[in-house]
């Protein structure tokens, strides 16, 4: 089973194309393992990524030394997945 | 013991092996209104199961509809299963529905790639992809959402088999793709199609593979307006419409631009709701909120389908 502890979901809102086209090229590199949830589309628009922790600050410095704003939307993917976990038990006892 | 369709939790999450138990319930309850059919398997041989909701008739103008395509996008496969379920108790109660199910057959696969739910419940509850191998690497699986022949391998997707967006050696090379492209083109008569995703609050329609409007965008467009508009008077949820390419960008090999391509008007995708705190790990809470909310903008399409034959 994959363990998702300390990965992080962060919202970026890319503020010019030039931005959506960096992030399209953060997610081009494989070594970083970033998961898209929602893509880059337009200026403004939110986007959404999953980092697992051992990549966490190799991104946020990629995000902070390109300008690129950013908020943490998940905390730690994993403590959610287990409350994801303990209302499926609940719910089917 | 003995069960009933309506005693289903349908608040909550649930295994494939639990909807496919449950559509053996429902086809049982409602044995005059909905039958269960096998159009294929998946790679790792399961069956794809399609609900098939019909009065009779022969070979009627049909609706396609489909959720779950992108395996973690739970909260899909959990509208399916309400959506379906309120197909079959609102028939003979609600006009609008007793109505159209009286002139229009609709098909419904609630699981489309049943490999990749079975592992998000298994090994990864993350998981987008089919589970087919890829020959010369060591990453699974091919992104289902981009491997229809309509601009294959073009922009927005990857030629990269570890990428989320891997198009897959060539168009249909996936059985869950393949089996829908084949039953769609013998039956012959589908007038649309909804395949349902999320978690971007958005209604779109054709084109994704390139920016050229659609021949019929501006009736494609109108429908989408409405829907959304009476998706947001239920609990004022904002969505944006309009052509995939417009709304997200150009993305190639999707299911709405295939059926297009190959005479079905009526295409549509969904991508539902999340409030932007869980992406795809929305809580059960929200399943009820989320296909109720859903259901008068599926239902605008449907009734205009219904009222404009072609």
């Amino acid at each position: 089973e994959q363990l998702f502890v300390g990965d992080q979901v962060l919202r970026v809102v890319a503020s010019s194309e030039e931005q959506i086209a960096l992030l399209r090229a953060l997610g081009e590199q494989v070594e970083l393992q970033v998961d898209f949830w929602r893509d880059p589309t337009k200026p403004g628009r939110p986007a959404d990524l999953r980092v697992p922790f051992s990549r966490l600050q190799a991104v946020k410095i990629f995000l902070e030394s390109h300008g690129i704003s950013y908020s943490i939307m998940i905390e730690d993917v994993q403590q959610l997945l287990d409350e994801e976990k303990r209302t499926m038990m609940l719910s089917r006892r | 013991m003995e069960r009933r369709a309506n005693q289903f939790n349908f608040a909550s999450y649930h295994t494939l092996e639990e909807i496919y138990d449950w559509m053996d319930t429902l086809v049982a309850d409602h044995p005059n209104l909905v039958s269960k059919i096998q159009i294929g398997e998946s790679y790792e041989k399961r069956p794809l199961y399609v609900l098939k909701f019909s009065t009779g008739g022969s070979n009627r103008p049909a609706v396609w509809l489909d959720t779950g395509i992108h395996s973690r996008e739970w909260v899909t496969q959990a509208t399916g299963v309400w959506t379906a379920n309120k197909l079959a108790e609102d028939y003979g109660h609600d006009p609008t529905v007793t109505s159209l199910l009286d002139t229009v057959d609709i098909f419904f696969e609630i699981v489309t790639n049943p490999d990749g739910y079975a592992f998000t419940h298994s090994s990864n509850r993350l998981w987008r992809k089919t589970r087919s191998i890829n020959a010369g690497s060591s990453c699974i699986g091919v992104d289902p959402n981009r491997n229809w022949d309509a601009g294959f391998g073009d922009a927005g997707s990857s030629s990269n088999p570890c990428s989320e967006t891997y198009h897959g050696p060539y168009a249909h090379s996936e059985s869950e793709v393949k089996s829908i492209v084949d039953f769609i083109k013998s039956h012959g008569n589908v007038k649309a199609l909804i395949s349902i995703h999320s978690y971007s609050q958005m209604l779109m329609f054709p084109y994704g593979y390139k920016r050229t409007p659609a021949p019929d965008h501006e009736e494609l467009n109108e429908l989408a307006k409405k829907a959304v508009s009476d998706l947001a008077a239920v609990y004022g949820t904002k969505y944006t419409y309009g052509s995939i390419a417009d709304t997200i960008y150009l993305a190639a090999g999707t299911t709405v631009d295939w059926a297009y391509e190959n005479g079905v008007k009526y295409s549509y995708t969904f991508e539902l709701r999340d409030t932007g705190r869980y992406g795809f790990l929305l809580p059960s809470s929200q399943i009820i909120p989320t296909a109720t909310e859903t259901w008068p903008a599926l239902l605008d399409i449907l009734v205009h389908v219904q009222q404009h034959p072609y």
